[in-house]
């Protein structure tokens, strides 16, 4: 049986919608510890990994792990049904083929039920190592999201370039060339840690997407090394994250 | 011409 309760549907609205433009369809892994999902997109080229700890739940039980294949446009449709300040309530038997979906109004006056069928997912789970990123940036979300908007007008590539001196996004096409570059700020909006200088270059169309996910945090974690993917890290709360993984374009 | 890699090729099959 598992049963897990969120005071606020619209996390888990925002949750979907950071995930739908990368995945039709997931597996969500659940165990006493909590939820965890890790896919890749249809071209190989990303991969998403969420986790929420179970105290990131109002209530939360899970007696034996569950698999639970979720088609991600219907699940947003279910969404659709509820408001943003509406409890859910997602209940699954062991071995069922269903999922349901409660919400509860935030007055308890409406109650509403949605069972969505499951599915049944061959899902190749990659084991992600422990990385030393040689440069780790924080910055605001808002300001990445703005940043991969403004490069995505110039080319399909982004480079990333790292140094002490700061992070500088550029992108290069038939238009015209941009660049921009951000420098540490003494009040903490960004900051960067560098141990050594990282240059890579990267598919704008990725990031754009990984942007999605912007409603969720306040700032976006952002780890480079080199000839391994770029990691874009959402922390979700204090209780869990969204982390993107996007492999890098190499010279041929 | 930089070439898009793929993010299995970075990742170990579990």
């Amino acid at each position: 049986m598992f049963e897990a309760r969120l005071a606020s549907t619209l996390t888990l609205k925002r949750i979907v919608d950071a995930l739908r433009e990368i995945l039709n369809q997931s597996t969500l892994d659940c165990s006493d510890t909590g939820i965890q999902m890790q896919a890749m997109d249809n071209s190989h080229v990303s991969l998403v990994s969420l986790c929420l700890r179970k105290e990131y739940f109002e209530k939360y039980k899970c007696n034996r792990n569950i698999s639970l294949g979720l088609d991600l446009k219907s699940l947003t449709k279910v969404l659709k049904c509820a408001n943003g300040d509406d409890a859910v309530t997602i209940k699954a038997a062991d071995k069922a083929d269903k999922v349901e979906l409660s919400f509860e109004s935030a007055g308890k006056e409406r109650t509403a039920d949605y069972e969505l069928r499951l599915l049944n997912l061959d899902q190749e789970h990659l084991a992600i190592p422990e990385t030393e990123y040689n440069c780790v940036v924080h910055m605001p979300a808002t300001e990445f999201a703005r940043i991969c908007r403004d490069m995505a007008t110039f080319s399909e590539s982004v480079v990333i370039a790292c140094s002490k001196e700061g992070i500088k996004f550029s992108a290069s096409g038939e238009m015209g060339a941009a660049n921009i570059k951000l420098s540490e700020t003494t009040k903490g909006e960004v900051s960067i840690q560098v141990d050594e200088p990282v240059a890579l270059s990267f598919a704008g169309r990725y990031l754009s997407t990984f942007t999605r996910a912007t409603p969720l945090a306040e700032k976006v974690k952002i780890g480079l090394a080199p000839d391994v993917p770029l990691l874009v890290e959402y922390p979700i709360e204090d209780y869990g994250y969204i982390r993107y993984y996007l492999a890098p374009k190499v010279d041929d | 011409q930089a070439k898009q890699t793929s993010i299995a090729s970075f990742f170990t099959k579990v």
